[in-house]
C-alpha cells in the first residue's frame, strides 16, 4: 500500500458515497445513468469473486464488500425506490456494445485462461468503459448537477491515482500488470474532457453545462 | 509481472 493507492481507493469510496448522498438527499436519481451503475455492479461482482478463494487483507476484503454492496444499493435506489425519477429516455446507451467486446477481449488477452482470471480481466476492461453511458447521458441532457459533477470527478480521479500507484510500484517493487495499466490509461483518458469542464466551470461555481 | 500473484488491488 502506498499513498497513491490509498488516495485512489478513498477517492473511489468518496465517489460512491457522493452518489448515494445525491440520490438520498434529492430523493431523485435524475441525471444518473442506471446503465453505468449496472455495468459497475457487473465489474465489482466479476472482479471480486476471489473473495471466496483468496484472502489478501482485512482492508481488501472490507473494501470489496463495500463496493459490491453499495453498487447493489445504488441500483436498488434507482430501479426500485426512486424509479419514478429515473431518466430512462436519456439513458439510452446500449450496454451490450460494451459488454460483448470486453468479454471477447478478455477471452483473447488475459494473464491466464482460467474462469476467475478471465472474469477478472473482463472486469478490468469493462470498468475502463463503464462510465460511457453516464457521459453519454450528460452529453444528451447537456448539463449535470454539481454533486453529480463531484461524483464524476472523484470517480475519474481514482483510476488516475492508480496510474501513479502503478508507476510507483514498478519502481519500488518491480510489480506491474500490463492489462490493468493499459485499461486504466484508457479509463482515465475517457474522463479528460470532463476533467477540463470540471476544473474550468464547476470549481468556479458554475453549473456544468455543455455548449448547445 | 503479477501473472502468478493474486490481485491485491481493488
Amino acid at each position: 500500500m502506498n499513498i497513491f493507492r490509498l488516495a485512489g481507493d478513498l477517492s473511489h469510496l468518496l465517489a460512491i458515497i457522493l452518489l448515494l448522498i445525491k440520490i438520498w438527499k434529492t430523493r431523485s436519481c435524475a441525471g444518473i445513468s442506471g446503465k453505468s451503475q449496472i455495468l459497475f455492479a457487473i465489474v465489482y461482482v466479476s472482479r471480486y469473486l476471489d473473495l471466496v478463494t483468496t484472502f489478501i487483507s482485512v482492508y481488501n476484503t472490507f473494501m470489496k464488500l463495500v463496493f459490491i454492496s453499495t453498487s447493489v444499493a445504488t441500483i436498488y435506489l434507482m430501479y426500485v425506490k426512486f424509479k419514478a425519477t429515473y431518466d430512462h429516455n436519456h439513458d439510452s446507451f446500449r450496454i451490450e456494445f460494451l459488454l460483448v467486446p470486453c468479454f471477447l477481449l478478455a477471452l483473447l488477452i488475459n494473464n491466464a485462461f482460467t474462469p476467475l482470471e478471465i472474469l477478472w480481466t473482463f472486469s478490468i476492461y469493462l470498468e475502463a468503459v463503464a462510465i460511457l453511458p453516464q457521459l453519454f447521458l450528460v452529453s444528451k441532457t447537456g448539463e449535470a448537477e454539481s454533486i453529480t459533477s463531484h461524483y464524476l470527478f472523484a470517480l475519474g480521479s481514482y483510476r488516475a491515482l492508480y496510474l501513479l500507484n502503478w508507476i510507483y510500484r514498478y519502481y519500488a517493487e518491480g510489480h506491474y500488470d500490463l492489462i490493468a495499466i493499459f485499461a486504466g490509461a484508457i479509463q482515465t483518458i475517457l474522463y479528460c474532457d470532463f476533467f477540463y469542464l470540471y476544473i474550468t466551470k464547476v470549481l468556479k461555481g458554475k453549473k456544468l453545462q455543455l455548449p448547445a | 509481472s503479477s501473472t502468478k500473484d493474486a490481485h491485491d488491488e481493488l
